[in-house]
């Protein structure tokens, strides 16, 4: 059985959101450190992963472990029953195919229970390697957005070349070409306010082309965080990852797109 | 001309 209570219905609701069009349906994989999922959109070029850990409930029980087979549209429809404030509780109970879900309003007066079917779903999980990347980059999500929205204005794909001084997006495309340089930044802005801050970190300068409708598909996470973190290794997958306040994250990886 | 490549170039199945 799983029995897991989220503080806000809002962290459940963005991860949803950010990952239901690039991946339809998929097992949520409970155990006792927590939910995760991982999957690869149909045509195989990026895989959509996410971890929410035992302690970011309150309470949390999962006795054994358990796949979960939820289809995203159903999921993303009944959430939007939830206020962004509500408590969620997400139970699954034994040798059943319902997954229940119950808000709780903050003041209590309103408690919602609904009951999605599970689906039964044979899923591939790839072994990613852990490898120290070349090149990690962390800068604010709101900014990777914006520029992730311009650039497919210009062309289909970014290229990101990352250096010590900064890195730089650039699109080229049918009717012109367009780059945007994002400069290593410091952490205070002109008011004293802290401001997000751009950081590169590298072992060796990076390269990746990487195509934009997919990029512009994982800023759906940048609500979950303030800050966007890129690893990136020439001639491999860009990894990016959004933190889900402390208690998890959201990572997807997409494939590069390479010259013939 | 540029080539996508799928993630299976680069993981493997488990």
């Amino acid at each position: 059985m799983l029995e897991a209570r989220l503080p806000a219905a809002s962290i459940l609701k963005k991860i949803v959101e950010s990952i239901k069009d690039l991946v339809s349906q998929a097992n949520f994989d409970c155990s006792e450190s927590g939910i995760s999922f991982q999957a690869m959109d149909e045509s195989n070029i990026a895989l959509s992963s996410f971890l929410l850990r035992a302690d970011g409930f309150d309470p949390y029980r999962c006795d054994r472990k358990l796949s979960l087979g939820i289809r995203f549209a159903t999921l993303s429809k009944i959430l939007k029953c939830a206020g962004n404030d509500d408590v969620v509780v997400i139970r699954y109970a034994d040798d059943t195919d319902i997954l229940s879900l119950v808000f709780e309003a903050p003041d209590n007066n309103r408690i919602s229970e609904f009951d999605i079917k599970l689906l039964d779903i044979s899923s591939e999980y790839l072994s990613i390697p852990e490898q120290e990347p070349e090149c990690k980059v962390k800068m604010s999500s709101a900014e990777f957005s914006r520029i992730c929205r311009d650039l497919i204005t210009i062309g289909s794909s970014v290229v990101i070349d990352a250096t010590k001084s900064g890195v730089k997006f650039s699109s080229t495309g049918d009717d012109g070409s367009g780059s945007i340089l994002i400069k290593q930044s410091a952490s205070v802005d002109g008011d004293g306010k802290a401001a997000p801050q751009t950081t590169v970190e590298m072992s060796e300068p990076v390269s990746l082309e990487l195509s934009l409708k997919y990029l512009n598909n994982f800023t759906k996470a940048a609500p979950l965080s303030e800050y966007v973190v890129m690893n990136m290794t020439n001639d491999s997958p860009l990894m990016l990852q959004f933190d889900v306040s402390d208690i998890g994250y959201i990572r997807y990886f997409l494939a590069p797109q390479i010259k013939d | 001309m540029t080539n996508q490549l799928t993630l299976n170039n680069f993981f493997s199945n488990n």
